[in-house]
């Protein structure tokens, strides 16, 4: 199972309809500080089913949602599609490929499609999680969790593991 | 619950222990599990001896050996339970030549038992390591945009110029 | 106590109203003090807005901003009580090209200004902004060895060969 | 005021005696990682009379004293001397030039030395505090510090303030 495609528009930075074509192998992603590498990476979060504002580092879920620009309004939906190879048969659908997709309007309604079909959110999380991946479908490094290891608390450390099991 | 957490544990040790060995060329590491009866709160013990150096807590190690060290037991907790992707968010910058290098034949080692990488870097050497490089820029003000980037042996100090629009 | 306190926070602040003022070529930053009457903990919110960009927490900027804004600050508190010699250890490691260079310029306006820096970094950039360069070895393990270094327009990757004994 | 020589033997990765002269301007320090840069920074600060083993990365002072390599034993002292120019007379001495000099022994016991001749440590903090510099005749920037900026708890983000009042 591998991404192949990301698409994004009306979230965070990404304004304007944004597509992104990953490897198989190792994908780099380079650019300036402040110009949207981490949004990426929250983008796939927040696709995959991610609920806590706090982990795309917002206050409240409706943050993610473009908030404007110089010259340039706020928008009034948040979309990420993101399409999985099920090279392996490893997803427990008939599809090759499966495309999910999330839609988070300003008024707090959120849609999500599988396939281009109206689903729920809980049916997008089983999806992985019926594949024994469940919140492992994908592993996030960044430096909170490094930091979270060199922490001076033993529950800091600890904390990782608890996750993992 | 308990019986999980101590076989996750267990593996994710063995697993730090060999992957340490290796990122550091030698040398050794562990993990030790103390306490968790009451009253005394369960502590987590990281520890590492650099190949030539001393034992000491992950906190006593240098910036640099620090990070790798992490890295090391992130990758062996991951090995555990294993995603078909990852993602890395700039956690190579800490580290010197020498180390990225040890750090990129690791991640290479991962790649080719099938696990796909989405690196997030500022580091020349991680860059040329890519299969794929794309770039986002901001040349409007707060409007992200991703371009796909080729290094050709350009210095890339000139990332931009050679800059080929998707 | 109290009142020392308050005359530095103010003190500060002003300079990291500057001073983000000029790391980021415009764009705003400012220091907020509340509660600290009972039984309200007294909180301290650091708030930016880089140019052309809404106003945010230091926490939810990107991780150079995030960076470059506490190292405005960390500046700013040291000009209240300014030091004949500042030691920076590897504070340059999350800053992208640009803002190594904002950040170098800083550096420059305090060294004119009879502030002698030492400047420990992996950054090539800083590296060059250097005077002196003293590059510390440990070619038996565990014994380091300084040795002074010259750059002369050599990629900096030859460092070691390089190296000019003292 | 300005540090010209810094001499170290004995000190953490430093067995054999080592000089470093400093710039006016700016110096820069590289290497691989663990080679010992931050000891040079750890020995600036224990020769100005650092007492917190924590802020030198050890749970006891005595693990400052070189503790062995491959094939070198450890050794029983270590020594650390500073020459500090006294260029805009803000020292409150007649030399225009001090020698600040600290040791330690295996045995605990310490000594102290300001141009060569034997003293106590309250007489070396006591030189930089007469200035108005106090424990302020250096600032060290470290990841330490700006990670208990970016802390999520006040305490950590006002702690620095009050260090600094
Ligand atoms: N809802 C939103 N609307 C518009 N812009 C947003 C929104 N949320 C975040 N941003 C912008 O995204 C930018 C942060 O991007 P990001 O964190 O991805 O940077 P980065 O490329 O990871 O940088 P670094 O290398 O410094 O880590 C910020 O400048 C912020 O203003
Ligand atoms: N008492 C001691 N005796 C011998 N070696 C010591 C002693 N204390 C520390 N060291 C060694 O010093 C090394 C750490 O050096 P230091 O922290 O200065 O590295 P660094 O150059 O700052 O690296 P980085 O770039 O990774 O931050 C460690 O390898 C450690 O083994
Ligand atoms: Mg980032
Ligand atoms: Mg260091």
């Amino acid at each position: 199972m591998f991404l192949s495609r990301l698409e994004i528009v009306g979230f965070k930075s990404f304004p304007e309809r944004t597509e992104v074509r990953f490897g198989t192998g190792i994908t780099g992603i380079v650019g300036p500080n402040g110009c949207g590498k981490t949004n990426l990476l929250d983008a796939i979060r927040w696709v995959m089913g991610e609920q806590r504002p706090t982990l795309l580092r917002g206050g409240r879920m409706e943050e993610v949602i473009f908030n404007g620009a110089p010259g340039v309004g706020p928008v009034g939906m948040a979309e990420v599609s993101l399409t999985v190879e099920n090279n392996r048969g490893i997803l427990p659908v008939e599809y090759s490929e499966v495309v999910i997709t999330r839609r988070l309007f300003r008024s707090g309604e959120s849609e999500y499609l599988l396939n281009r079909v109206p689903c729920r959110l809980k049916d997008i999380v089983e999806l992985f999680l019926d594949t024994g991946m469940g919140s492992h479908a994908y592993a996030v490094f960044q430096q909170t969790m490094i930091d979270a290891l060199l922490s001076e608390k033993p529950e800091d450390r600890l904390g990782l593991f608890e996750e993992a099991a | 619950a308990r019986e999980l957490f101590m076989k996750t544990f267990e593996q994710a040790r063995e697993n730090f222990q060999n992957l340490f060995a290796e990122l550091f060329e030698g040398g050794q590491a562990d993990l030790i599990l103390e306490g968790g009866g009451d009253p005394i709160e369960p502590d987590l013990k990281i520890v590492a001896r650099p190949k030539g150096k001393k034992l000491v807590t992950i906190q006593q190690l240098s910036g640099g050996e620090k990070a790798l060290t992490a890295i090391a037991l992130l990758f062996a907790l991951y090995m555990v339970k294993p995603s078909p992707f990852c993602i890395l968010d700039e956690i190579d910058a800490p580290l010197d030549d020498a180390n990225i290098d040890r750090f990129l034949a690791i991640i290479r080692k991962f790649s080719t038992g099938d696990t796909q990488f989405i690196i997030i870097t500022h580091n020349k050497r991680t860059m040329e390591a890519a299969d794929v490089l794309y770039g986002v820029t901001m040349e409007k003000t707060g409007i992200s945009k991703i371009v796909s980037v080729r290094l050709e042996g350009q210095p890339v100090g000139v990332l931009s110029e050679r800059e080929v629009s998707e």
